[in-house]
């Protein structure tokens, strides 16, 4: 553990609370996407069987099932409790278009061709690209509430200290994880977009981001 | 200590 990796973990939870407690108290999910959210949901499912097979540590089981609870939390509050509110017309991206390459890749490209290797291959692959459903709805909209964008500013910025986690651990212990560091790579540069209209826009006192 | 392929990472 490291600060990198620390300070990572905790912008990934604070993601997640701020889309939550926003969901929550405006009992809206207008301009958020599920199938995002859904396929979350899926990575951390996918990703944390080994909750079951292996003990790490404390805080490792504890944030699994946080982030586990929390995103099933979050689907359930757009699909269930505020369904009405669920801009489905707006959230159209094909999700077997990520389901299928990412599935295909993970068979594949693992370290093990077992169900626990190919699964956590499969969360990995597809946390590069979950949150593309997302940014798409934020393109076909052309706008974003602010809320929506400290979300999508802390689940970039929660990427790029994992970067810098892994350049540390490079460094200090020898570690290099290729899927894990190359798919991570690929998901930060999704974020770099945005990140450039947050600060150029959200950061300057706009209520929405709205796309040029 | 760290599993070899990073799943002591979240």
């Amino acid at each position: 553990m490291n600060v990198f990796r620390l300070a990572g973990d905790v912008s990934h939870l604070v993601a997640i609370i701020i889309l939550l407690v926003k969901i929550w108290r405006s009992k809206s999910c207008a301009g958020i996407s599920g199938k995002s959210q859904v396929l979350f949901a899926l990575v951390f499912t996918t990703r944390y069987l080994d909750l079951f097979t292996v003990f790490i540590s404390a805080y490792n089981t504890i944030m699994k099932v946080v982030f586990l609870a929390m995103s099933y939390a979050t689907v359930y509050l757009i699909y269930m409790r505020f369904r009405n509110m669920y801009d489905s017309e707006n959230d159209t991206f094909r999700v077997e278009f990520l389901l299928v390459p990412v599935i295909g890749l993970s068979f594949l490209e693992n370290y093990a061709f077992t169900p626990l290797e190919i699964l956590w291959t499969f969360s990995i692959f597809l946390e590069a690209v979950a949150i593309m459903p997302q940014l798409f709805m934020i393109t076909k909209t052309g706008e974003a509430e602010s809320i929506t964008t400290h979300y999508l500013f802390f689940l970039g910025l929660y990427r790029a200290l994992y970067i810098a986690n892994w350049v540390w651990r490079y460094h200090t212990e020898e570690f290099f994880d290729q899927i894990a560091v190359v798919s991570g790579v690929v998901q930060t540069i999704f974020y770099c977009d945005f990140f450039y209209l947050y600060v150029t826009r959200v950061l300057r006192g706009k209520a929405k981001m709205i796309l040029p | 200590s760290d599993s070899p392929n990073g799943k002591d990472e979240l």
